[in-house]
């Protein structure tokens, strides 16, 4: 924050903060947040004004004559978001240069790209406050950004195994009676639940209580 | 097969493994790691002696070493030096169950690897690559932890004799915590304060031989112990460590960037956060990690989500998968992206490390500010997303996510330490903010 207001140019995963970026959301469709440019600019919006915010916090808090360290506790709110909202946009600028960058048949790049879109506009659901705070999204398009995350749901269901399996993890490996590969749940959980040591004997050591005290 | 889960596999619109391609880095990364865990999981001596979850932490801590030290011979065996094949082989021995004797491959081995002169090396990277001695790394302490400038144990140099005293001055200075120090670790890299002149120098790294190599007995001057059962990693001897004025020669600090000459004269190191180096490469593999824990979470919950029915979506049909409610969704998919997230994520960062640490090794530390707020963030943000995220997986799977034999708790348990081990994470968002205030 302190480097981006001065001319020296920003390099690395901070470059946002020195980034002209449009001052309020382009969306205008709903189909519009499934754009990159459109979701990942909601991001470095929210981290940039989350970061210099706290950067203004931090200033203030020194203006009224606290010590540094003083005024870094005051504003550990401030802060802790703002590391957060820079790691939000690192993961989301992430799984965009991943998947496009991967190589593999249509339909399941198609897939892949569904799930970084879906992710995408869950994150900014979910953190809606901060880009409302400053009027960078408006109401409706936050409406059109919560329909097209319910949208993909329809979108991702019917392909959820698969997706799933594509983790490719042994059930070895996965040690789980629920997430069988072969969906035989139920007849396992009973053969599982036999084979705890409690059912090595009909009546348990704990008789010992039980009997006398039925017995009084 | 059951038929509702089959049915879900036979609507796919693509093969599952075009996808595992992206995942692993291409065909022959999926076909070789496929190979390594079948080498694992079809070894017999691999196989634990009854389901985990009804052991005692007694039983599964001695099964976990026995499981560690034949992994250990197969990697010699099979000439397995690559850390991505070696890191496959592990998880694929201890399963749900945390890697034992993974702070010798990694921090203990980092930090000789790094922090170690070539003379130094000599010794010490052939015995930890050969396993003549088990390692671990002993930083954290009864009463301090990510603050490193806090930590009270001392090395005290002694030029008389050319030997460092190591000394635990106070209760809250004993070791805590690291993984197989209290029972099966023969040395530990220690963080101790460094005294030399009468002057502290700050934190540096020790190598320190902790048991005797024949008997197995702690040396004179050590006391080790188990921490006791955690919520997870009970298949581990976290320890404590406490030193009473425990002599180690010279040669045993870690000499590559500050150094002590025999006269008692210090050396400072080229950068002030260099000799934090160990933790990097671990907080950038936590990023990758919470994407993996995720998607086994994910994994589960999906697969139960669709032989488990409940309840008429359509009133007067069969009980509806419970994957086809919204809510249901509305609690999976945002994990399932989430874990794809993190995956790619962990790929990014592991590069940038790899980047930067190629730098570091010509003399250019000018990315190491970058990269410590990063992974240090990251790691902070993708561990506390995936534990909220593996809770509500748990959840979603109703009363049966509450039982051992979803795998849950155990998941769940290796999985959330994440977030306060190498650094708690709300201390992690905090540099991380520091960072981002001063660019």
């Amino acid at each position: 924050a302190r480097q981006a207001g001065s001319k020296d140019k920003l390099v690395g995963c901070a470059a946002y903060l020195q980034a002209d970026l449009p001052p309020r959301c382009l969306a205008k469709r709903q189909i519009d947040f499934l754009r990159q440019d459109i979701l990942v600019d909601a991001y470095k919006h929210r981290a940039k004004s989350v970061v210099m915010l706290a950067a203004r916090r931090l200033g203030e808090e020194l203006k009224k004559g606290h010590s540094q360290p003083i005024a870094w506790n005051n504003c550990h709110m401030y802060l802790v978001k703002a590391a957060m909202a820079h790691c939000h946009l690192y993961c989301v600028e992430s799984f965009f240069d991943g998947v496009n960058t991967s190589e593999t048949s249509q339909p399941a790049l198609d897939a892949l790209m569904t799930l970084c879109q879906f992710y995408a506009i869950f994150g900014i659901s979910q953190n809606k406050g901060d880009l409302l705070q400053d009027g960078y999204m408006n109401g409706e398009q936050l409406n059109m950004l919560e329909r097209q995350l319910i949208d993909l749901l329809a979108v991702i269901r019917p392909i959820a195994v698969t997706l799933v399996d594509a983790f490719d993890v042994p059930d070895k490996m996965l040690s789980s009676v629920l997430g069988r590969y072969d969906g035989n749940v139920y007849e396992n959980l009973y053969e599982w639940a036999k084979s705890s040591p409690l059912n090595k004997k009909e009546v348990p050591d704990a008789y010992k209580y039980i009997g006398p005290f039925l017995r009084e | 097969i059951n038929p509702d889960i089959a049915e879900e596999r036979e609507n796919a619109k693509f093969d599952p493994i075009e996808l595992t391609y992206v995942i692993d880095g291409g065909k022959e990364k999926t076909e070789r790691r496929r190979f390594l865990e079948s080498e694992a999981l079809n070894d017999p001596v691999f196989d634990d002696p009854a389901d985990i979850a009804f052991l005692t932490d007694e039983q599964r801590h001695t099964n976990s070493v026995r499981k560690s030290l034949h992994m250990v011979r197969r990697l010699q065996e099979m000439e397995i030096t690559n850390h991505m094949e070696s890191h496959w082989f592990r998880v694929a021995v201890h399963r749900s169950e945390e890697i034992a004797l993974s702070l010798h491959a990694s921090m203990f081995q980092h930090t000789v690897m790094h922090q170690m002169t070539e003379e130094q090396q000599a010794y010490w990277l052939r015995a930890t690559k050969d396993y003549t001695l088990l390692g671990t790394y002993a930083q954290t302490e009864l009463g301090h932890g990510t603050f490193l400038r806090g930590l009270e144990t001392t090395a005290t140099y002694d030029p008389t004799t050319q030997e460092f005293e190591i000394h635990s001055p106070t209760l809250t200075s004993m070791k805590w915590w690291p993984g197989n120090l209290g029972k099966t670790a023969t040395h530990a890299i220690v963080a101790a304060q460094l005294y030399t002149k009468g002057s502290r120098m700050g934190v540096h790294m020790f190598m320190v031989p902790l048991r005797s190599l024949e008997t197995h007995l702690p040396h004179p001057g050590v006391e080790l112990g188990d921490i006791g059962p955690k919520l997870g990693y009970n298949n581990i001897d976290n320890g404590f460590l406490r030193f009473n004025h425990y002599r180690i020669p010279i040669e045993n600090m870690c000499m590559r960037h500050s150094k002590v000459m025999p006269d008692g004269t210090y050396v400072p190191p080229p950068h002030k956060k260099i000799s934090y180096g160990s933790m990097l490469p671990i907080r950038s593999g936590i990023v990758g990690n919470t994407g993996w824990y995720l998607s086994k979470g994910s994994t589960i919950a999906t697969r139960y989500s669709v032989v488990r029915r409940q309840s008429e979506l359509i009133p007067g049909t069969k009980e509806a998968k419970i994957l086809d409610y919204q809510s249901q969704q509305l609690k999976i998919f945002p994990n399932l992206a989430t874990a794809f997230a993190f995956i790619f994520t962990g790929r990014e960062m592991m590069k940038h490390y790899f980047e930067s640490l190629a730098e570091m090794d010509e003399g250019n530390y000018s990315s190491l500010p970058e990269l410590h707020a990063t992974s240090a963030g990251l790691k902070a943000f993708t561990s506390s997303v995936m534990a909220s995220g593996l809770e509500e997986l748990r959840t979603s799977c109703g009363g049966h996510g509450y039982s051992k034999a979803s795998g849950f708790p155990e998941l769940y348990g290796t999985a959330a330490p994440a977030s306060t081990y190498e650094g708690e994470n709300t201390v992690m968002f905090l540099q991380t903010a520091r960072y981002l205030m001063k660019v």
